[in-house]
């Protein structure tokens, strides 16, 4: 029997940043998920090993905190976050955020959650994604007008440091070449169409066009299996019985030109493909495409830049 | 108006899981698809 795991999504995410919250501050460490819109970190009431295992949230030890009495539930992969909402002053890097609401989870999703080094995910989607209407983090700093520009851009590194999300505007250090523009099919995700997927010339995937979500919550590129099946024939890697992917090390002619460092997970260990299956006909590009293209969310214009990343 | 915020690439929790051993014994009692984290994206297009 197969059974479900909240917040299994987490079994992917790998960049993550430090927020504060409350008056005097409190730390945590978040990921940014363009492929949703909530903030929430744990809170001290929350009893589950998971929670004692990272920063949980003191209400009592911030002036700035308002209770609101409402319950929340976020709808998070095959999972949910359950917990309240709370109002207060949130710091990211140099911005501050007055009276923003989040989550505070009072049950912590899923025994595995207890290994996940980050407490909290601060959600950059866009506002109707989000949980009972709360606006998200990145609507109030523009609506206080906090920002240059209605947009934020994200560079991720293939090191440990060096990865940056850059709020109200674009450095172009990060990358050459101009930007291309895509607009956004669908104002939820970062959702965009794309034509088809070429490998060596050949389109093996996406014939007709089909919709991409930029995902900087997801490590991998995923999509349907029969796509996948072709692109993990073309990059010579076999499934396992996990629906993994091993490719050799040492197979590299057979790997698409130029797509082998970025997307394979080249590191200690075994060779695993970075493309994975995933049941809808939706493609999810994550953070082994983020690595290539330096991407520009821009919530003014409705559109994703994407231009080649240094 | 330009705000820059660090982030650290950490380890996976794949990765943790892998290192413990714990990873077949995850995959053989959950059904992981991370397509379930979008389900109000429009599938065929628009």
């Amino acid at each position: 029997e197969v059974a479900t795991e909240p917040l299994l999504n987490t079994l992917d995410m790998e960049y993550y940043g430090t927020i504060s919250i409350g008056t005097p501050p409190q730390d945590f460490t978040v990921v940014f998920d363009t492929g949703s819109s909530n903030l929430w970190v744990p809170s001290n009431s929350c009893t589950s090993l998971a929670c004692q295992n990272h920063q949980m949230f003191n209400p009592s030890q911030s002036s700035t905190y308002k209770s609101t009495g409402q319950n929340l539930s976020i709808q998070y992969g095959t999972g949910n976050m359950e917990g309240i909402v709370g109002s207060d002053t949130v710091t990211v890097a140099s911005l501050v955020d007055t009276n923003q609401l989040f989550g505070l989870s009072t049950t912590e999703p899923g025994q595995f959650f207890v290994h996940v080094k980050f407490d909290g995910v601060l959600g950059l989607g866009y506002p109707n994604l989000a949980a009972d209407g709360i606006t998200p983090v990145f609507d109030n700093l523009v609506n206080e007008s906090l920002l240059e520009e209605n947009l934020f851009s994200v560079y991720l590194s293939r090191e440990t440091t060096g990865s940056v999300v850059i709020f109200g505007g674009i450095d172009e250090s990060y990358f050459t070449g101009s930007i291309n523009w895509i607009f956004v099919s669908y104002q939820g995700y970062w959702q965009i169409s794309m034509d088809s997927i070429i490998v060596n010339s050949q389109e093996i995937a996406c014939s007709g066009g089909c919709q991409a979500i930029v995902d900087t919550g997801t490590s991998l590129v995923a999509g349907p299996p029969s796509g996948i099946s072709n692109i993990q024939s073309a990059v010579g890697a076999r499934q396992d019985t996990y629906g993994e992917s091993n490719a050799s090390k040492n197979t590299s002619p057979h790997f698409p030109h130029l797509r082998f460092l970025a997307q394979m997970q080249n590191d200690q260990g075994p060779c695993i493909s970075s493309f994975q299956n995933t049941s809808g006909d939706l493609w999810i590009l994550g953070d082994v495409f983020i690595r290539v293209y330096y991407s520009i969310f821009d919530r003014a214009n409705n559109r994703v830049g994407l231009a080649k990343a240094i | 108006g330009i705000t820059r915020l660090p982030l650290e690439r950490g380890k996976k929790l794949r990765e943790v899981l892998r290192e413990k051993g714990l990873l077949h014994h995850f995959f053989q009692h959950h059904r992981y698809d991370i397509g379930t984290k979008f389900p109000h994206a429009f599938p065929n297009g628009t």
